[in-house]
């Protein structure tokens, strides 16, 4: 594995977007996870858009029928990637804008299909695997206790101490092996994160948080998707 | 000179200095914590120019400078327990951790999971060699 690795560097990852006062984290996570993917599919960067997701997956899991996908109060990426392998895709940004509501019916066109799912896995809490697979297979969907993520400014964070309930979906696009952590004196290794709330906050978007010790969750949910080859109309 | 030098070999140090004319980040010293109202003020007055925000009454704004005064605070532990990276002001600073959440959260834990895949998933991903 290499020591530094960033799919922003490739051309992998969009710029950064803003789900506005709306709890559709997961549908952003998901959805660039899934341009990553269809980027090493096919050669291509195309912005995937997250309303679809908000407004048709209602997706639910096949163990718990009451939790499913529900727009602005909430979701679960690997459930979004089972609705993209059943709807057929997603259509891009520009087809299916995003809102940051959830009040409108579906407007799924299915001859509209940007980016299709081929596959997606879970990847264990293995920070090597984790890295393997982001360097392997594109951006990966994961998810994070964002309590720190309120009033981060800039620099790698790496609390003392931070619930691992998992309630934010990010994406996770490269991991550097050289932040400066001033509480133990050397570099430290760190993941660097897409986040979904515009380009003022954090670094420009992003929030690097330090690797090693599955900090604030961000090792606990993790998946990779794979795309197929889609011909747009 | 020795006192510069010390602090910017350790910057633990800078993390007790106070600085009341910091804005947005706390890396560099106190901010928040220990404001008086009248600095709580001028704070909340740069936030509310810096992000835009009008508030539709006195009462509402009264009730927004206190949430900020207190995430002034929350930032400052944050800076503490978080010394790598610079915590303070941000968009957010007027919502409550609860508002917050409501707003800007929003990833569904699946019950039952262990290590973010649901045990006899065939979605497990293969174990990926990482020695080469």
């Amino acid at each position: 594995l290499p020591s530094d690795f960033d799919w922003r560097d490739q051309g992998a990852v969009t710029g950064v977007k803003n789900q506005g006062s709306c709890g559709s984290c997961w549908s952003f996570s998901a959805s660039g996870a899934l341009e990553g993917a269809n980027f090493l599919a096919t050669g291509k960067l195309k912005s995937l858009s997250e309303q679809q997701l908000v407004d048709c997956d209602h997706e639910c899991d096949p163990s718990e029928a009451d939790a499913c996908d529900q727009g602005c109060n909430g979701g679960l990426m690997t459930t979004a990637f089972e609705y993209l392998l059943k709807s057929g895709g997603l259509e891009s940004e520009a087809d299916y804008p995003y809102t940051g509501t959830d009040g409108g019916s579906c407007k799924f066109d299915k001859s509209k299909i940007a980016a299709s799912v081929k596959n997606f896995s879970v990847v264990s809490i293995d920070e090597d695997q984790i890295a393997a697979n982001l360097v392997k297979h594109g951006p990966l969907a994961i998810g994070i206790n964002a309590v720190f993520m309120q009033t981060y400014i800039g620099g790698v964070s790496c609390p003392y101490i931070c619930g691992r309930h998992l309630d934010h979906g990010v994406l996770l696009v490269g991991y550097g092996s050289a932040g400066y952590s001033p509480i133990r004196f050397k570099e430290k290794p760190y993941w660097i994160i897409k986040n979904s709330w515009g380009e003022s906050w954090g670094e420009d978007g992003y929030y690097r948080i330090c690797r090693g010790r599955n900090v604030c969750g961000v090792d606990s949910m993790v998946s990779t998707v794979t795309a197929i080859q889609t011909s747009q109309k | 000179a020795a006192v510069v030098e010390a602090e910017a070999e350790d910057p633990l140090i800078l993390q007790v200095v106070p600085d009341a004319k910091e804005e947005g980040g706390f890396g560099g010293g106190g901010g928040g914590l220990g404001l008086g109202a009248a600095a709580v003020e001028a704070h909340f007055v740069s936030f509310e120019r810096r992000f835009g925000r009008s508030y539709a009454s006195a009462e509402e704004r009264a009730h927004r400078r206190s949430v900020f005064a207190a995430n002034l605070r929350r930032a400052r532990r944050h800076q503490r327990l978080d010394p790598g990276a610079v915590h303070g002001v941000t968009q957010f600073s007027d919502l409550t951790p609860a508002e917050f959440r409501r707003a800007f959260l929003g990833l569904r834990r699946k019950k039952g999971s262990v290590g973010g895949s649901i045990l006899g998933s065939s979605h497990e991903a293969p174990i990926l060699p990482t020695n080469d």
